[in-house]
């Protein structure tokens, strides 16, 4: 029964996309079947993989044209795309009865094919989001260890809680990990010892250090373990996957 | 008569609330008389004053409880708070006629009371930054330099001649300017290069860089200039607002 994970936070530019692509592909070496869909109408996950000619997408499997459809990155690992036209999708199914559960029809048929299936999203709570959070088993949190980034926590765990209640009763919240970490500064350090006073074993131990590398793979349409796999990016992913796998056993 | 300015990139983290903020002052040191206007519902640039304890917002301004109210910062600095409310506007308002007027026309009737009159917006392209673009005589576009950020500045072109054409004639594309510049990393080069060859002489010549003091400043209320005036973010705040004051003459 494969786990659905969504990455989130409305907070823009933590490390949404960069956590998706990277734990996506490092769960898929360890031999893990694994499915990505990209929810953000950045598109930034399909820019990622470099995929350019594809003629499917999420949106049209949103708004009812087809089923789920994905291209395969290698023999572990499918993506589903994004489309910029994808932005029109909140305003387009606002107005459908079971708006948010829109996108969990479409994954339990194929949810067996997959070990995990991990969501991208778009630095928003509206529709995309809330569909993603109602579609998944855990919400992993990407934290930047900034004082603005920690302002919208209350928000998102309001949210959270709201869909639990009335949406999705399986939803857990399934950790929180820090993202472009740099332990020589102070800010960083302080923000990380707050985080970990109110999450407590929420908490994952890998912190995802700063590494230009993982902003760089991108550009190449490569994921960090492809582009330089002695990083600090890969190690850290690698580390992070490892514990997502102990915690979803 | 005030000149309306927005700070608008979907693209999440890239400084759009450090540069309203810190312009924002930078101007009003300058003799300028300036208004902020919060337009995100993470309230970003409301916490960045350490603004708490007021009973208005944006959000019940756009809803048309009252006209604008703000509070005063200094001498020649207010703002408009928002409220993590707002988030409910892109829905509430949607059906509304003219629902991309609705900021403009809280904006005409004290724009002459103001020199600039600076928006921040959230990191989307729906409602509340149309409402931005349709408001403002110029977006500025600040931009990190990195491979995902500049992916998104085709789309985010694209809806700026659509608003153009149909909502703002009179709305420039003001210019570009890169933020969390590190001239060691040579993506940051490459992705500076490959934007003043498209933008041209639209790009600023201030590259604000990398610089920590700027994430500090807020966790204590403060703008860069009263955080620390001697820091590379504040001279390069000052010196982006004096090409900005240049550039408006
Ligand atoms: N650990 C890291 N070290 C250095 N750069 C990073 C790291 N993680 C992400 N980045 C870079 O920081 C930028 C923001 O990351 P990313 O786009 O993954 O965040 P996001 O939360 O998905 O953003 P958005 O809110 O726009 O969807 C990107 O340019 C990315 O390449
Ligand atoms: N030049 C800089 N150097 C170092 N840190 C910076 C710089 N500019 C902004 N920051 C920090 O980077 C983070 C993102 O900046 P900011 O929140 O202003 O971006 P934004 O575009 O407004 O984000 P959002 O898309 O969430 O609204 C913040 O924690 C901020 O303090
Ligand atoms: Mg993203
Ligand atoms: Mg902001």
């Amino acid at each position: 029964m494969g786990r659905v994970i969504t990455f989130s936070n409305h907070k823009g530019g933590v490390g949404k996309t960069t956590s998706t692509v990277n734990v996506g592909v490092a769960l898929s070496e360890m031999g893990q079947k694994v499915l990505l869909i990209d929810l953000d109408p950045q598109a930034n996950l399909t820019q990622s993989f470099g995929i350019t000619k594809v003629n499917f997408n999420i949106y049209e499997a949103l708004i009812g044209k087809y089923e789920l459809r994905w291209t395969s990155i290698s023999e572990n690992l499918d993506v589903v795309p994004s489309t910029l036209d994808l932005s029109g999708a909140e305003i387009e199914l606002g107005a459908e009865p079971g708006r948010e559960f829109i996108l969990r029809e479409l994954i339990e048929p194929i949810r067996d094919q997959y070990d995990y299936i991990l969501l991208d999203t778009p630095p928003s709570l509206g529709l995309l989001t809330v569909n993603a959070l109602t579609s998944a088993d855990a919400v992993y949190i990407p934290l930047q260890a900034e004082y603005l980034a920690l302002q919208g926590l209350t928000k998102l765990t309001t949210v959270i809680r709201k869909i639990q209640r009335r949406l999705n009763r399986k939803l857990e919240l399934g950790g929180v990990f820090l993202t472009q970490y740099d332990r020589r500064k102070i800010l960083n350090r302080e923000v990380a010892e707050t985080v970990s006073n109110f999450f407590k074993d929420k908490v994952f131990k890998t912190k995802i250090r700063d590494n230009v590398a993982l902003a760089e793979a991108p550009s190449l349409g490569k994921d960090i373990f492809n582009y330089n796999k002695k990083s600090n990016g890969a190690k850290d992913y690698l580390s992070l996957s490892k514990e997502i796998i102990a915690r979803n056993r």
